[in-house]
């Protein structure tokens, strides 16, 4: 159909993925759940830092759309830190890892990872 | 999201899913696509998590994501997680956990400690069915052994509902969108039906990874949403996922 809700006849023969619908394979990472949970996600974060970077102004600038005085940024900023220390462990310092290596402040990583629970909003 | 768990004709459990994230936050006109969306596909990586240098868990993720959407614990059980709106929602438990009640846990890290400390498919689906959570959420779970497919459909406080697979009653596999199976989905949004039009189709007989993925690359349960789709084994461990694309003409959502 060209019309919404564009449903198409069943696909087939698209395995092993190619063409338009498929952009790429994914990388793989080891997470050593023995190394202190600071240090887990470094190698990874460091690889994506760019694009980490990327998405989290990409969510600034959707915030700063509803609040262009970029006080809902600096909300996140002041108080989410707070929160890092009541998540349970080791959820708490592998974040707190990851701002370290991401350069990204502390109060978005912890936005990022409880997205699902604030999307609801 | 769509999750999906079948039972091919050998009893192997195969799961795959598409993970849509990005609704509502920042269209892009030039590219006809979702910003968010867009900016989260460099993030998708494979890990493998260990411990002693053993593999314990697999999981799709999005990078400085440390809680887990979509894993696999080779040759126990394979999970995922799809959204579930309700007027209950997440933003109450955040407000609780600022006011001081936190016995409920976070939806992604519930996950990720399934992953990482449940010691069967039974365990895993009991602790997915019986801890608190912060936000409603639909767990998609694969197991080993015949018939261990299941659907978890859980509100902030209880498990609602588990829809198993039943080769008795014909269903040999379990589907889920975003809406409860036992209501129709908004008729805005129904990608359920496409969905299962195409596995009647498969058929039991030859339903595989393969034809899991040709079943996820239709429209509209591939949408501009997508970001990737995982395909998972739990007999063989494997875990595979591809970055998607859905070119227009598509489905926004």
């Amino acid at each position: 159909q060209f019309i919404p809700p564009f449903t198409e006849d069943c696909r087939s023969d698209m395995y092993p993925p190619s063409g338009p619908t498929f952009r790429g394979d994914v990388s793989w990472y080891t997470v050593d759940l023995d190394s202190p949970p600071r240090e887990r996600w470094t190698a990874l974060i460091t690889d994506k830092k760019t694009a980490l970077v990327d998405v989290m102004q990409a969510i600034r600038d959707l915030a700063n759309a509803f609040v262009p005085s970029g006080k809902l940024i600096e909300l996140v900023d002041i108080t989410l830190p707070f929160m890092v220390n009541t998540l349970p462990n080791p959820f708490g310092e592998e974040i707190r890892g990851i701002s370290d290596v991401s350069g990204i402040p502390l109060g978005e990583v912890v936005l990022f990872n409880i997205f699902y629970e604030v999307f609801t909003v | 999201c769509t999750s999906v768990v079948a039972e091919d004709d050998k009893g192997n459990l195969l799961h795959g899913r598409n993970l849509d994230f990005g609704l509502f936050m920042g269209w892009d006109i030039k590219n006809k696509s979702w910003i968010i969306s867009e900016k989260l596909k460099p993030l998708v990586v494979n890990l493998d998590f260990k411990r002693n240098n053993q593999t314990v868990f697999k999981s799709t993720n999005f990078a400085g994501y440390v809680g887990m959407l979509t894993g696999i614990k080779p040759h126990m059980f394979s999970l995922t997680m799809n959204e579930r709106f309700s007027l209950d929602g997440g933003y109450i438990g955040i407000l609780e956990w600022i006011l001081g009640k936190r016995d409920g846990m976070w939806m992604s890290f519930l996950t990720r400690s399934v992953l990482e400390n449940a010691k069967s498919y039974e365990d895993a689906k009991a602790l997915l069915a019986q801890t608190k959570l912060l936000a409603p959420a639909y767990f998609i779970l694969g197991g080993n052994q015949t018939g261990q497919g299941c659907i978890v459909t859980r509100s902030r406080l209880l498990s609602i509902d588990i829809l198993e697979i039943d080769l008795k009653l014909g269903r040999w596999y379990v589907l889920e969108t975003n809406y409860d199976h036992w209501k129709e989905p908004l008729f805005l949004d129904d990608r359920r039906t496409p969905a299962m039009k195409c596995m009647n189709r498969t058929t039991q007989a030859n339903i595989s990874l393969k034809t899991m993925y040709d079943v996820l690359s239709t429209k509209p349960v591939l949408n501009k949403l997508t970001t990737y789709t995982t395909l998972m084994q739990v007999s063989e461990g494997k875990l595979k996922s591809y970055i998607r694309d859905c070119p227009s003409p598509c489905m926004p959502w």
